[in-house]
């Protein structure tokens, strides 16, 4: 069985706020073994 | 060695009706030699097979990517009732094992497919059935959810075969590199994925929706009405949209959980084949995601829309949904695979769906 995720995530610098950015970013590779609850990805913002 | 020690030796003829007996011994020798024939072609089959993946791992190591190659033999099965055979399966597999019985099967099993019974929440002789053993839950704590709320956190355990970002119209997602299909024939035509390039996505969401569209549209409101969790007028972070899709193997732990706070408003079940979903089948079978069964969840979490597809195959067949019960999916059907729409089921209690925390259980794949 597969799962597929699509979704939406942020990708570029704000608008409002000159230097900041927040961006969406995979945790893993292809061909990585992933458990429940483990990161497939994180954004920051700063 | 013992098959050619037990090998009868021929007796000479010996009266008029020698000719006779040797025939009859000469074909005494037809069914063991078949066989024999028939164990080394299937052991010649999986040693080349066994050495193609070998191949291919190396390969992929290297980082050269595997292409896309159609399969005469892929073909071939669309020829098959895969369907029937899985819903045997899934008979064969829910019948009751003997209590005594039980830690042997499921050990052979574990074995056989690298599964962790340590992890099992139960004693093994509770499992009735394998096929109750496959839908396990696991032991409290065995899978932590990370905390981050910045994070997405993987719905299952299993293999990342391909992640990526869609952009613009008619976005397609990569099955293997060389063939890729419409994310719309994944999700169903009437999908609420935002389809503008990304940078727009976001105007796109909150302003530019016409009322008539927001009305039918009612799980767009949830994410304007929470403004703690998405407040366009602060930031205005721009929106890509992102896939993952991940294979679990037969060992794998078969639960599906909630990737984030998710409010999910849709509901989709295509009836489809069910062919197999490993990696091999990814490289020859084409459409391979989009003509299997499968159920479509779709709603809203902070950063927008999110979609989740639980394909089956042949060994598991049926998905079930903690959240809604009286789902079946892997029935017979009578009428033509693929020709009809997806049976479609809106969640709009009030206006915000089933409502899941980042990591409940949302639902699992059963075997046939």
């Amino acid at each position: 069985s597969t799962v597929v995720l699509v979704f939406q995530a942020p990708i570029s610098k704000l608008l409002h706020e000159g230097d900041s950015s927040q961006e969406f970013n995979f945790n893993v590779k292809c061909g990585d073994r992933i458990k429940v609850g483990e990161a497939l990805g994180r954004w920051h913002s700063s | 060695t013992s098959f050619i020690k037990n090998f009868p030796k021929p007796q000479p003829p010996s009266s008029v009706n020698g000719a006779n007996g040797n025939s009859k011994g000469d074909s005494s020798y037809l069914l063991p030699g078949a066989t024999v024939a028939t164990i080394l072609m299937l052991g010649a089959l999986h040693a080349r097979r066994m050495y193609d993946d070998k191949k291919i791992e190396k390969r992929q190591e290297k980082g050269i990517e595997v292409e896309f190659q159609p399969d005469v033999k892929a073909s071939f099965m669309s020829f098959l009732p895969l369907r029937s055979i899985s819903r045997c399966w899934g008979q064969l597999t829910s019948m009751e094992i003997p209590a005594w019985l039980r830690p042997h099967v499921y050990k052979a099993w574990a074995r056989a497919f690298h599964s962790n019974l340590e992890e099992a929440a139960l004693p093994l002789d509770k499992y009735t059935s394998l096929r109750e053993f496959f839908v396990r839950a696991l032991k409290e704590g065995s899978r932590p959810i990370d905390t981050d709320p910045q994070c997405l956190v993987s719905p299952v355990d299993g293999k990342i075969l391909r992640f990526g970002e869609l952009k613009g119209a008619g976005a397609m997602i990569e099955q293997v590199k060389g063939f890729s299909y419409p994310v719309f024939s994944l999700l169903g035509a009437s999908s609420l994925l935002p389809t503008t390039a990304h940078g727009n996505v976001q105007e796109e969401t909150s302003e530019s929706i016409k009322p008539t569209e927001k009305s039918k549209k009612s799980w767009w409101r949830v994410s304007l009405a929470s403004p703690k969790v998405w407040d366009p007028t602060s930031s205005c972070p721009k929106k890509g949209l992102f896939y993952c899709v991940i294979y679990l193997k037969p060992g794998d732990y078969n639960r599906i959980h909630s990737p984030a706070d998710w409010n999910i408003l849709v509901r989709r079940h295509f009836s489809g084949h069910l062919y197999p979903v490993n990696e091999r089948a990814t490289r020859t079978i084409r459409n391979l995601y989009i003509e299997n069964e499968r159920v479509v969840l779709e709603g809203v979490w902070q950063e927008g829309f999110m979609a989740l597809a639980a394909v089956g195959a042949t060994n598991i067949g049926s998905i079930e949904l903690f959240i809604e019960p009286e789902l079946q999916t892997n029935k017979p059907i009578k009428k033509s695979l693929n020709s009809e729409p997806p049976e479609e089921r809106v969640y709009d209690c009030e206006g915000v769906g089933k409502v899941l925390k980042k990591g409940d259980e949302l639902g699992a794949f059963n075997m046939g």
